[in-house]
């Protein structure tokens, strides 16, 4: 059950403009989705592409590509493009006759003769909108197992290959294969890969625009949940998802592997190697080559790269945290929280008494090693304190201050858009310990909040 | 939740990764903001693109046609003070306040609870034995700082509260981090503690350690009002 839509290639939010024509063909009325607009353009040989606008569910046929000539990309808040995968692919599936790339040179750098010249060297061809014999780009018409080829401008070598490779061969695997991005599109059976953007035929939770992160373009092989290779859900609504077959790069070490930690560890923990083996809550994990009590997929074979020891806490598959299989039957997996997290903070250069309301020194930047925002700019964040508004808190240029009486210490607005204010990296002076608050306890005021219903068991019935 | 039994805590928020999957809890605030345990999350900086709040059912795995049930993305994180193990999440939208889904109040500045205050803590965590696939509550007693750091031997800081050790096992658990203690005051639930990662999960005859709110409350209302 495949899509017409997966003879496309999407650029979400983008236009393709052609510089020399101002319009081309006509906005038509869609009714149905971009799939409807996939099977217009697909059944005809002169539509390379199309614009599909999300807002009037119309689409426009185009005759180009951002391959042709006179013509660029742009931003574009209601359109998605469509280009044909033939056209824009640059590397071919089985012998590439349906390769219709822009390459113009053989392997050996000869310049290609255009299909309509019978000089220098003559030949039967004559261009066509569906053998796709086009200017002197590099075709196969006649199925050539070496793949696309063309006849050269050199008298002495009359044709020669051009030497495109293969998707398959284009882009190699390290370890499990989560940063391959290429262009495989067929399972290692042969099956054809189901859009990561359709729910048909299979329903499935990796929407693109929820993983980001993991480029889940059109219907390419990819690996967005830790498996052991990159695989797709496929179009046989008889298989749910299958492993593609692709090379790998050579050794096991990945060249841009995340910095490994021991004592603590960074961001999703993926790079921790330490040898932390319970659960936060001290449950002994379970060691990874065991299947007991939980039987489970991470064998320390099928992820070499991933270093999974012993019983040690590990993140082969991109969760929250370090994290492992426990000894507890009752308990499959839980994360390791007990391992600190590596400081993201950069060191302290200076230090304030109390919270820091008469810091008067230079430092201005804030913890994270952000640079302060001026307290007289208005951008990127329009301050609430400024040197008219609080002149009791001396806030010059843009050195770290306390003009609220925060209790954390002096802090700033930030030059970071997404981050308003943050604090400073400055220390408390050790001179100076802090007031306890453990004192008897004041009045207590209330506005409207705190109230619920406490009868749980009507209460569930009621809900199912 | 250890020892506990099924219950409803209006303000009590199921955090969910992109595959949907509950990683931790955490407490509705405000409208549009939710407060939970800096450990949950991977970093200050790090796109939070798919991760969700569910709010409003009392099921861990709710069907997505379950009346009341609303699931809003999270648009933006702040980390909390250096010492605070805590961050703020800020929601998409602001979600609509009905019997299901209630803020919860926060206390006075560097309010101290009382020792002997009644408070509960709930989550769709390690239930062991209970089903943790409902929300489950169990009641614990605040005991002094001073009276808990006699078992934690000088541990437990001042920005740290915790509750009476039972003989029994009752406590927070894995998946229950970032979840409120919540406590009785003047006919009001009060978000006095936070939930965070200890050794232990409702060993008897320990008392648990939780973040003490009202130290940060001043840093709350900050980044809502900034």
């Amino acid at each position: 059950q495949r899509s017409p839509l997966n003879d496309f290639q999407v650029l979400r939010g983008t236009e393709l403009q052609h510089l020399l024509h101002e319009v081309a063909g006509s906005w038509q009325k869609v009714v149905g989705d971009a799939e409807e607009c996939a099977k217009h353009c697909g059944a005809r040989l002169d539509c390379r592409a199309f614009h599909y606008n999300m807002s009037s569910l119309s689409c426009q046929l185009l005759p180009w590509t951002q391959h042709s000539p006179h013509t660029r990309l742009r931003r574009s808040a209601s359109c998605d493009l469509f280009q044909k995968k033939d056209y824009v692919r640059t590397c071919i599936m089985d012998n590439g006759v349906r390769y219709r790339g822009i390459v113009a040179k053989t392997v050996d750098g000869l310049l290609c003769q255009s299909w309509n010249h019978k000089f220098p060297n003559d030949h039967k061809y004559k261009p066509t909108l569906r053998n796709g014999l086009e200017e002197n780009f590099c075709r196969n018409p006649d199925g050539d197992l070496g793949g696309p080829w063309c006849y050269t401008t050199d008298p002495t070598v009359r044709f020669q290959s051009c030497g495109i490779k293969s998707c398959r061969e284009a882009a190699c695997i390290w370890c499990n294969g989560e940063d391959y991005r290429g262009s495989v599109d067929h399972t290692e059976s042969g099956r054809e890969c189901q859009r990561w953007d359709l729910q048909h035929p299979h329903v499935h939770p990796f929407e693109p625009d929820k993983f980001l992160d993991k480029d889940l373009d059109d219907n390419y092989c990819r690996n967005p949940d830790g498996s052991e290779r990159p695989w797709c859900y496929t179009t046989d609504p008889k298989l749910e998802r299958e492993f593609c077959n692709l090379p790998r790069c050579g050794s096991e070490v990945q060249p841009h592997q995340e910095a490994t930690t021991f004592h603590c560890f960074r961001g999703k923990g993926e790079g921790y190697r330490g040898t932390a083996n319970t659960t936060t809550a001290g449950v002994p994990c379970q060691r990874w080559e065991a299947q007991s009590p939980h039987q489970h997929r991470f064998l320390p074979e099928k992820y070499a790269c991933k270093d999974l020891r012993e019983n040690f806490c590990r993140n082969p598959d991109g969760s929250e945290a370090p994290w492992c299989f426990t000894t507890r039957p009752g308990m499959r997996v839980a994360f390791c929280y007990q391992i600190p997290r590596c400081t993201e903070e950069v060191g302290t250069e200076d230090c304030y008494n109390g919270s820091g309301e008469q810091y008067r020194g230079s430092v201005n930047k804030t913890r994270k090693g952000v640079p302060c925002q001026h307290w007289s700019a208005e951008t990127p964040h329009k301050p609430q304190f400024t040197p008219t508004s609080a002149p009791y808190a001396q806030l010059k240029e843009n050195f770290c201050r306390n003009p609220d009486g925060d209790s954390h210490g002096p802090w700033c607005y930030t030059t970071d858009p997404g981050t308003s204010f943050d604090y400073c990296a400055l220390r408390r002076c050790n001179d100076d310990p802090p007031v306890s608050i453990l004192d008897p306890p004041d009045q207590v005021e209330f506005e409207k909040c705190g109230k619920k219903l406490d009868r749980p068991h009507q209460w569930l019935s009621k809900l199912r | 939740i250890v020892g506990g039994h099924p219950g409803n805590s209006p303000w009590t928020v199921s955090l969910r990764n992109r595959q949907g999957q509950h990683f931790c809890s955490g407490s509705l605030v405000k409208e549009q903001w939710v407060l939970t345990a800096r450990q949950c999350f991977p970093s200050c900086h790090a796109p939070l693109t798919g991760y969700e709040v569910w709010l409003g059912t009392m099921f861990q795995n709710p069907q997505p046609e379950e009346p009341g049930l609303q699931q809003i993305p999270v648009a933006k994180i702040v980390c909390g003070p250096s010492d605070s193990q805590l961050v703020l999440l800020k929601l998409e939208r602001p979600v609509t306040l009905n019997l299901r889904v209630a803020l919860i109040c926060l206390p006075p500045e560097r309010y101290v609870v009382p020792p002997a205050t009644m408070c509960e803590i709930t989550g769709w965590g390690e239930a062991r034995g209970l089903s943790h696939r409902v929300l489950n509550v169990a009641s614990l007693n605040v005991i002094s700082n001073q009276e808990c750091n006699i078992k934690h031997r000088g541990r437990v800081r001042e920005n740290e509260m915790c509750t009476r050790a039972l003989m029994v096992p009752v406590g927070a658990c894995e998946g229950d981090y970032g979840g409120p203690l919540a406590c009785f005051t003047h006919d009001c639930w009060v978000l006095e503690g936070i939930i965070i990662p200890n050794r232990v999960c409702a060993r008897p005859g320990w008392p648990a350690i939780f973040l003490r709110v009202s130290v940060f409350v001043d840093w709350i209302h900050k980044v809502i009002q900034l």
